[in-house]
């Protein structure tokens, strides 16, 4: 995995800004995210956990909300 | 209630925040709750 | 905090049924939160977050979605 991703688990979800700090999501993809209101990741969580934790139904729905593409989401 | 169901999500969003409603992102399981604050504001 | 309350927080988030199993809501309306598609403690946890935690917020999602009452969807 990459440092980023490391970075990112090592820290508490609860404060975490979403945006460039994700892994996959470079700072024009978490731009989109945060205009759509997911400007932390716990809103991005709770995405997840309402699609019941479905890969594939988060994977779209992350394409279509920010336009990643299926390397950006898979990471 | 129903002339909401025809905005995007963006516009919803414009319009929460146009009316300062506390809100987060507009997705299909927010959606109804959000489409009616805006109702109760406007009657 | 009840007995419901300490058995609930007991246990890990991942697997939790919902429904009656939960602080405050008993088994009718958690039967109209599963037919609401939220049928484990996690979805309605996302629901939670991607409403941004605001409680007030929550709470009237919850009187709409299952007519849980003041004291219930405060518990």
């Amino acid at each position: 995995t990459s440092q980023k991703h490391r970075d990112f688990v090592a820290e508490p979800m609860g404060g975490k800004a979403s945006g460039g700090a994700w892994p996959g999501i470079g700072d024009a993809l978490g731009k989109r995210l945060e205009e759509g209101g997911f400007d932390k990741a716990y809103v991005v969580l709770g995405q997840f956990l309402v699609l019941k934790k479905d890969e594939d139904l988060f994977r779209e729905w992350l394409k279509d909300t920010c336009g990643a593409n299926a390397k950006q989401s898979r990471d | 209630m129903d002339d909401y169901a025809v905005l995007s999500d963006t516009e919803l969003a414009a319009v929460l925040r146009q009316y300062n409603i506390p809100h987060g992102p507009i997705v299909g399981s927010t959606r109804k709750l959000y489409e009616k604050k805006i109702f109760e504001y406007e009657t």
